[in-house]
């Protein structure tokens, strides 16, 4: 089961190792930046469309969704490459009033390994069934980072149903909708 | 089956992107850098332990292993992630006779969440399925990459067998006689 590999490796390569950091890298960067309304818990909230169609630029999904800047480079020796990059990208997100919340932002990037191989007739497994491994992700990546103490509080899941996407706002509305849950 | 997935992860997410930009890397850093005997072939060498125990810093692995400095970044946006930071370390392998020999080296690094994911019993396999997993990664990124147009020439996997460990200089040299082979 690919998606089961891949919610582990997300964990393993790179929740494991960023969350822990989290909260220093975003009072550094509020150290240096104007930030208005911190979606406060300082947590990453990682977008998981069911059909894992992702985009590499937020900021074009939804008008109300700009780039900020990005939090201060981790530097990080492993498997032989020395100080590999782990950053994050910082958004401020308009509500309805035109206020901006800023947050920390990105879609969980294994979904583009899932979307392209089931493009890849080799690769063992079509469109039919990356749906269901889409879910299969989202529930083994909650329970792994529910029994980590390391990552507590320290992220936010949001499963993104694509019924909605006719709607210019859909995404800056469901995010805005998971910030106020955690407050 | 795990590792068949982070083998696809691994093209998918990293080798597609990061293989055909490697020759203009390589360029530029001999533009800046005295490269005296560069592995010929501008190749990513990608270490393929059996026994899936990698380290984080090759120089601490074989005293004839050098780290001498990184390739320029890759800034690609992904994800969400603006400007995400792919790169490479170069480091200097000498042979019997102490001349150095420069190559862009590297663990695959999918090799750790199989490691972790032993050790963690909740993910679902342990030790003795491993070595099997490592096997089946090394099988299915090898069938990937024979078939990627993109790819062609710019990777040489090494499997690693860890039977020679008792030897100090076992991974130098199982490196320099993978060098000498694509020349
Ligand atoms: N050597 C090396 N250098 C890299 O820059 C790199 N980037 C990815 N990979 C490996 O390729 C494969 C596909 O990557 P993907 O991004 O889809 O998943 C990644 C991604 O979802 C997340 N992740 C890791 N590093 C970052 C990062 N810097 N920013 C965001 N997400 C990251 O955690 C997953 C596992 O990472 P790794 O376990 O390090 O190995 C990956 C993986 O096996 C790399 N390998």
């Amino acid at each position: 089961n690919v998606a089961h590999g891949l919610a582990w490796s997300f964990y393993i390569g790179y929740l494991r190792l960023v969350l822990p950091r989290l909260k220093d890298s975003i009072a550094e960067f509020c150290a240096t930046h104007r930030a208005r309304r911190w979606g406060r818990g300082s947590r990453l909230i990682i977008l998981i469309p069911l059909n894992a169609n992702i985009s590499h630029k937020l900021n074009e999904e939804d008008d109300r969704i700009h780039f900020y800047d990005n939090l201060p480079n981790n530097e990080i020796d492993r498997a032989g490459v020395q100080g590999r990059v782990y950053k994050h990208s910082v958004y401020r997100v308009l509500d309805e009033l035109g206020q901006a919340h800023e947050c920390v932002l990105e879609y969980a990037t294994p979904l583009l390994t899932l979307y392209s191989m089931s493009q890849e007739s080799s690769a063992g497994f079509g469109e039919p069934e990356r749906r269901q491994q889409v879910l299969l992700f989202f529930r083994t990546l909650q329970d792994i980072l529910e029994h980590s103490l390391d990552c507590r509080n320290r992220y936010k899941l949001i499963l993104l149903n694509d019924e909605h996407e006719a709607d210019p706002h859909f995404l800056s509305k469901a995010i805005l909708r998971n910030l106020e849950q955690q407050e």
